[in-house]
């Protein structure tokens, strides 16, 4: 049997925003140690993996592992009836049957709404991800996710223009990282120099470099991930050449959600 | 000009 609770429906909420707009579908896979949700977008060009450990739950009993296909534009639809202090129960029957119940319940004036979300079939999802030693990576920028998310607008606003296409060159140097962008009539650059102040130490944009390095990437897709700053107040960039960048926003001590892209390559 | 590789290929080949 599988019966969680959460007591607030915050978490959940967020999680849905930061990923129903890039991936349609996810597995979520329940097991002993919690949840873990991975999902790639329809061109393969993005994965988000999330972990959520049980203890993230105000209650949560699994005794069989259980992975289900769930379609995410229904279940975001869903909660956005929830509100933030509902109490969310997820239960799926012992005999299996190929659905999962959300129930919300108002603690307030007790209505209690419930959904019934059947199981769909995942776009090639899970995957197995390795942990891919801190060596392998070029370079590493951890800064504020609401300033991740500033910057990301920034060069939407100016390279956008109605282009899908729009490539953000993501440049790394001792000092600074840089984000560049070229609109219809000119370029954008926005550059973060590395800060530790001591008025504000939660908010440190810190760069780690073992070499220059400088990749670029498809900025719709980086507007998408910069979603997950409603799950942490920091995001980590890790970035090489040859393997997927990955966008990683810690949840408290709970778990995580990273988001990977690999660079394009030039022809 | 650039070239998107899929993660699909990429986590499948290593």
């Amino acid at each position: 049997i599988l019966e969680l609770r959460l007591v607030q429906a915050t978490l959940f909420k967020n999680v849905l925003e930061a990923i129903s707009d890039l991936f349609s579908k996810a597995n979520f896979d329940f097991s002993g140690t919690g949840l873990e949700l991975q999902a790639m977008d329809t061109s393969h060009v993005a994965l988000v993996a999330l972990l959520l450990r049980a203890e993230a739950f105000n209650h949560y009993l699994c005794d069989r592992d259980l992975s289900m296909g769930l379609n995410l534009a229904d279940m975001a639809k869903a909660f956005r009836c929830a509100n933030n202090d509902d109490i969310i129960t997820i239960k799926a029957e012992e005999d299996w049957s190929d659905t999962v119940t959300f129930t919300f319940e108002s603690p307030e004036d007790g209505e209690i709404s419930i959904f019934d979300f059947d199981f769909v079939g995942t776009n090639g999802v899970p995957l197995e991800i390795p942990e891919f030693p801190e060596s392998e990576y070029q370079a590493k920028v951890r800064m504020p996710s609401a300033k991740f998310m500033r910057i990301c607008k920034k060069l939407s606003s100016f390279g956008d223009s109605g282009d899908r296409d729009t490539v953000v060159i993501i440049s790394v140097d001792k000092e600074c990282v840089n984000f560049f962008t070229r609109g219809k009539t000119g370029t954008s650059t926005i550059v973060c120099r590395q800060t530790q102040t001591v008025d504000k130490p939660k908010e440190p944009t810190l760069i780690e470099m073992k070499e220059q390095v400088s990749l670029a990437f498809d900025l719709r897709y980086m507007n998408s991930f910069s979603k997950g700053s409603t799950l942490s107040d920091q995001v980590t960039i890790s970035l090489s050449s040859n393997l997927p960048a990955v966008f990683e926003y810690k949840i408290a001590e709970t778990g995580y959600i990273r988001y990977y892209m690999l660079p394009r390559i030039e022809e | 000009i650039s070239q998107q590789v899929v993660l699909h290929k990429f986590f499948q080949h290593i």
